[in-house]
């Protein structure tokens, strides 16, 4: 199974 | 004081219906701009983007920024009260913790209002950065669905690749393996049947296909989907709404084994 990532590792806080 | 009218309120009723399943409650932001809303799903896989611009209203008053918390499923049940030709106009006043729909029939004859609770919702903005992408994919919508679907009965991830051969969706389960390739086809009859691939780069990812096939619940608001890949980047998945604005689906992507 190929883990998945979360959008919060992409996109910060503005 | 908020009072935003939309003619065509059936569009509102099809941006519930798109984004209703993958997050449960959300802030509408409201400024001059438009009115918009930037939520994830609550496992932080996906995040919805939508903009619906002034323009777009046939009277738009916003007197000054204003974020409503809305739970979608009661927004979409008050929504569903709504005739598909009716139009909608969302009113609301400051400080209060309601907002009201009111729907009107084409000939007038009959006027409605829902009024909705509001709720605070602690919800953290996201900060999405332009980028170039490897890959955008403009394809029609029903078709893309049609592939999610169909994939899905098959495995759990779609690999999107695409190459100048054009795009490939392929999958894996229990039961066998599924390669799906679309080329570019530009030579239809209508503009919506097309299929347009630019490509700067060879991109290929692993998405989940349980959020792919919820983002198809926005194929009834556009005829075509764009797709836009890029290695290590969440893939954007975009619906534009006629005149008004859009509706992107920001996925991000598993890690290659």
């Amino acid at each position: 199974v190929n883990p998945q990532r979360q959008i919060t590792a992409f996109f910060s806080k503005s | 004081m908020l009072e935003l009218r939309l003619v065509q309120g059936s569009l509102l009723k099809k941006v519930l219906e798109a984004i209703k399943d993958l997050v449960t409650d959300a802030n509408f932001d409201c400024s001059a701009t438009g009115f918009s809303l930037q939520a994830m799903d609550s496992s932080h896989v996906a995040l919805v983007a939508l903009l619906l611009r002034s323009e777009g209203f046939e009277h738009y008053r916003c007197d000054r920024n204003i974020s409503m918390g809305m739970n979608l499923n009661n927004m979409s049940k008050m929504l569903k009260c709504a005739g598909n030709d009716d139009i909608i106009t969302i009113k609301g006043d400051d400080g209060s913790d309601t907002i009201t729909f009111m729907f009107e029939s084409p000939t007038q004859d009959k006027i409605a209002d829902f009024e909705m609770k509001l709720m605070d919702i602690d919800s953290e903005h996201l900060g999405i950065p332009e980028a170039e992408y490897h890959a955008i994919v403009r394809m029609p919508s029903a078709e893309f669905s049609r592939i999610c679907k169909d994939l899905s009965s098959i495995g759990d991830t779609v690999v999107i690749s695409v190459t100048k051969e054009g795009v490939k969706f392929s999958t894996r389960g229990d039961i066998g393996a599924a390669n799906i390739v679309l080329r570019q086809n530009t030579t239809v009859d209508k503009p919506e049947e097309a299929t347009i691939i630019e490509m700067n780069e060879p991109v290929s990812l692993t998405f989940a296909l349980r959020y792919m096939n919820s983002f198809t619940k926005a194929t009834p608001l556009s005829s075509m989907v764009t797709i836009s890949l890029s290695s290590e980047l969440p893939v954007v998945v975009e619906y534009k709404i006629a005149e008004m604005g859009y509706v992107r689906f920001y996925l991000a992507p598993k890690i290659e084994e």
